[in-house]
C-alpha cells in the first residue's frame, strides 16, 4: 500500500459519501445519473468476485464490502426509495448504457490477464469503469448548469482514478514485476474523460458562478 | 511478486 493508493482510495470513499449526503440530505437524487450508479454496481460485483477467496487484508476487503453495499444502497434508494425516486430525472437520462456494458465485456474477453472467469470479469470491471462516468458526465451536460454537489461527487470520482496513475508509476519504479497494463490503460483513458470536467469546474471555481 | 496475478487493489 503505498499514499497515492490510499489517497485514491480515500477520494473514492468521499466521493460516495458526498453523493449519499446529497440525496439523503436533500431527500433528491436530481442531476445524478440512476444509469452511472448502476454500472458502478456492476464494476464492483464483477471485480471483486474474489471478495470470499483471496483474503488480502482487513482494509482490502472492508473497503469491498462498503463499496459494493454503497452502491447497490444508491441504485436502491433511486429506484425504490419513494421519496427519492420522485426526483430522478428519467427523461434526461438516456445514455445507451448497455453498449458500454457490452463494449466492456467483448474488449474483457479479448484482452485479459487470464482467461479465467475471475480475470474476464476483473478485466470488464475495469473497463467498465473506464467509461462507467460517461452517462453522468452526459447527465451533467443535458441539465444545464449542475448543483455544486453533483460536480464534487464526479470531481472527486475523477481524482480518485488521477490518485492511482500516481499509485502504478510509483508501482512501477519501486517494483520491478509490477506490470498492470490494463488497468494502467483504462486507467488513464477513464482520467482523461473526466478532463474536459475537471477543466469546467475549475473554471466554475475559479471565476465562481456556475457550470453550464 | 507471486506467479498468480491476484489483484490486490480495490
Amino acid at each position: 500500500m503505498n499514499i497515492f493508493r490510499f489517497a485514491g482510495d480515500m477520494t473514492h470513499l468521499i466521493s460516495i459519501i458526498v453523493l449519499l449526503l446529497k440525496i439523503y440530505a436533500t431527500k433528491s437524487c436530481s442531476g445524478i445519473s440512476l444509469k452511472t450508479q448502476e454500472l458502478y454496481a456492476l464494476v464492483f460485483l464483477a471485480r471483486y468476485l474474489d471478495l470470499f477467496t483471496d483474503f488480502i487484508s482487513v482494509y482490502n476487503t472492508m473497503m469491498k464490502v462498503v463499496f459494493i453495499v454503497s452502491s447497490l444502497s444508491i441504485v436502491w434508494s433511486m429506484r425504490l426509495h419513494p421519496v427519492i425516486k420522485r426526483s430522478y430525472d428519467k427523461e434526461l437520462d438516456t445514455f445507451r448504457y448497455y453498449l458500454l456494458v457490452l463494449g466492456s465485456f467483448v474488449l474483457a474477453l479479448l484482452i485479459h490477464e487470464k482467461f479465467t472467469v475471475q480475470e474476464v470479469f476483473w478485466a470488464f470491471s475495469i473497463y467498465l469503469e473506464a467509461v462507467a462516468i460517461l452517462p453522468q458526465l452526459f447527465l451533467l451536460q443535458r441539465s444545464g448548469n449542475v448543483d455544486n454537489l453533483a460536480a464534487q461527487y464526479v470531481f472527486f470520482l475523477g481524482a480518485y482514478r488521477a490518485f492511482y496513475i500516481f499509485n502504478w508509476i510509483y508501482r512501477y519504479f519501486t517494483k520491478p514485476y509490477f506490470t498492470r497494463w490494463i488497468a494502467c490503460v483504462s486507467g488513464l483513458v477513464q482520467t482523461a474523460l473526466y478532463a474536459d470536467f475537471f477543466y469546467y469546474y475549475f473554471i466554475r471555481v475559479a471565476i465562481g458562478g456556475t457550470v453550464s | 511478486s507471486s506467479s498468480v496475478q491476484y489483484h490486490d487493489e480495490l
